[in-house]
């Protein structure tokens, strides 16, 4: 089953 | 002092309405250019951001930025109490910086009202988004892609999303079966709202949760059209632009293989 991944592993916090 | 009125009042519903499943709380922030918003989900695999531009009000007045924390049930509840006709009018004093106020104008002005609402001290974390080339931009109607996801999640809880040149297809599979919706680029379209048009560089497949995509969908009413930007492995960018004035944009990060 694929995972659900985090938006913020994208995105850096500012 | 910040002053923002808006003769679309209505407008503002179909915001909240949009943001409804995803978000209670978020900072408006507001400065010359603009409003604007940017937060996660509860549980962080989605953001919403969204732009309103000062030149699509019909009066903005913003003398210093100013970041507005707001509970979005206590707006929603404020802000059902206009009409969808009425001028809405955003208000924020320097001297009273703890509330702000909704001011509601009936189109012949019979009727005023005013709300104060209570503002929240939000410690909001801002995401850098970069700025992507993506592989495939979308655009279709947003009926439609409401539709789809809404049908999509009859059969699974993920969609498959699939774009090559001649159209994109969204596949679900779950216990009782698959099912797969295959929408091609439109020949020729009369209405622009109708057509289906694929902007590609190279074919993407990604897999999304589909619940999230639903409450995306809240957002149908803001436009005639979506677009869908995606690139492998980033987040899905899902955009309804708003007309004149700016877009709401959800990125949501795809489901990845273990």
């Amino acid at each position: 089953m694929p995972k659900q991944a985090n938006i913020s592993h994208y995105f850096k916090v500012r | 002092m910040f002053e923002a009125r808006l003769v679309q009042g209505s407008l503002l519903k179909k915001i909240l309405e949009a943001t409804k499943d995803l978000l209670t709380e978020a900072t408006f922030d507001c400065s010359s250019t603009g409003m604007s918003l940017q937060a996660m989900d509860s549980s962080h695999v989605s953001l919403v951001s969204l732009m309103l531009r000062s030149d699509g009000f019909d009066a903005y007045r913003c003398d210093r930025n100013l970041s507005m924390g707001i509970n979005l049930t206590s707006m929603t509840k404020i802000i059902k109490c206009s009409s969808n006709d009425d001028v809405v009018t955003i208000k924020a004093d320097d001297n009273n910086p703890d509330t702000v106020t909704f001011m509601f104008e009936s189109p012949n002005q019979e009727k005023v009202s005013d709300f104060e609402m209570k503002l929240m001290d939000l410690d909001t974390e801002h995401l850098g988004i970069p700025e992507t080339d993506y592989s495939v931009v979308v655009k279709m109607p947003a009926q439609e892609f409401q539709r789809v996801c809404r049908d999509m999640s009859q059969i699974g809880e993920s969609v498959t999303i699939c774009c090559t040149k001649d159209g994109i297809r969204f596949s679900a599979s779950g216990d009782l079966g698959t099912g797969n919706i295959k929408i091609a680029q439109s020949a020729n379209v009369d209405k622009e709202e109708e057509a289906v048009v694929i902007e590609m560089q190279e074919a993407v497949t990604l897999t999304f949760a589909l619940r999230y995509l639903n409450f995306f969908t809240r957002a149908t009413s803001l436009s005639g059209q979506v677009s869908l930007s995606m690139s492998p492995e980033v987040p899905l960018v899902v955009e309804y632009k708003i007309a004149d004035m700016g877009y709401m944009r959800y990125y949501l990060a795809p489901k990845i293989e273990d």
